[in-house]
């Protein structure tokens, strides 16, 4: 464990937190994209499986309790409880175009032909477009709450604080994992733009943003 | 490969 990892998984967490209080306290989840919030929920299920055969140490297993019991409890306020504040008219990302090319490339590019190896890298490539359904609705309604601005700018942060985590796993341990490293840049380039309007913006203090 | 050994990360 190092300090990028840790802080990570912080912001990771934060991110988390951020938007579950966010649509428990304002009893709505306008502007929030159901559909990214299923994909993380799928991608903790497929990638924390290991839950049930090994234990890594109490803190592995306690943040992925707490991520994927937030990750459906999220899902079921969005679909189930605040139902009637889901904006399902913008809310159109065809997920399956994201999926279904994901299923097939774990397939074809992993490190081990094994269910749990296939899941875990299905999981890794998943996670790293799952945010777009949440861009997508951001860029169609024009705008993002404040609130909502900072959960997308925790759970950048996190992956891009994971990069500099594997710089010094390989510098330090000669860990390297290609597939995680691949699907991290791509998944913090993804947020670029998003960080470029959350630094201007913010500093204006304007409290929406209007993606391009 | 062990699972756990190469995944330890979250």
């Amino acid at each position: 464990m190092n300090i990028f990892r840790l802080t990570g998984d912080l912001s990771h967490l934060a991110a988390i937190i951020i938007l579950l209080l966010k649509i428990w306290k304002t009893r709505s989840c306008a502007g929030i994209s159901g559909k990214s919030q299923v994909l993380f929920a799928l991608v903790f299920t497929t990638r924390y499986l290991d839950l049930l055969t090994s234990f890594i140490s109490l803190y592995n297993t306690t943040m992925k309790i707490i991520y994927i019991g937030c990750a459906y409890a999220t899902v079921y306020l969005i679909y189930m409880k605040f139902k009637a504040t889901y904006d399902g008219n913008h809310d159109t990302f065809r997920v399956e175009f994201l999926v279904v090319p994901v299923g097939g490339l774990a397939f074809l590019v992993n490190h081990d032909f094994s269910p749990l190896e296939i899941l875990w890298t299905f999981s890794i490539y998943l996670e790293s477009v799952a945010i777009l359904p949440q861009l997508f609705m951001i860029s169609k309604t024009g705008e993002a709450e404040t609130i909502t601005t900072h959960y997308l700018f925790f759970l950048g942060l996190y992956r891009a604080l994971y990069l500099i985590n594997w710089i010094w796993r390989f510098y330090f341990e000669g860990f390297f994992d290609m597939i995680a490293i691949v699907a991290g840049v791509v998944q913090t380039i993804l947020y670029c733009d998003f960080f470029y309007l959350y630094v201007t913006k913010g500093e204006s203090g304007s409290n929406k943003i209007n993606p391009a | 490969r062990e699972f756990t050994s190469l995944h330890d990360e979250l």
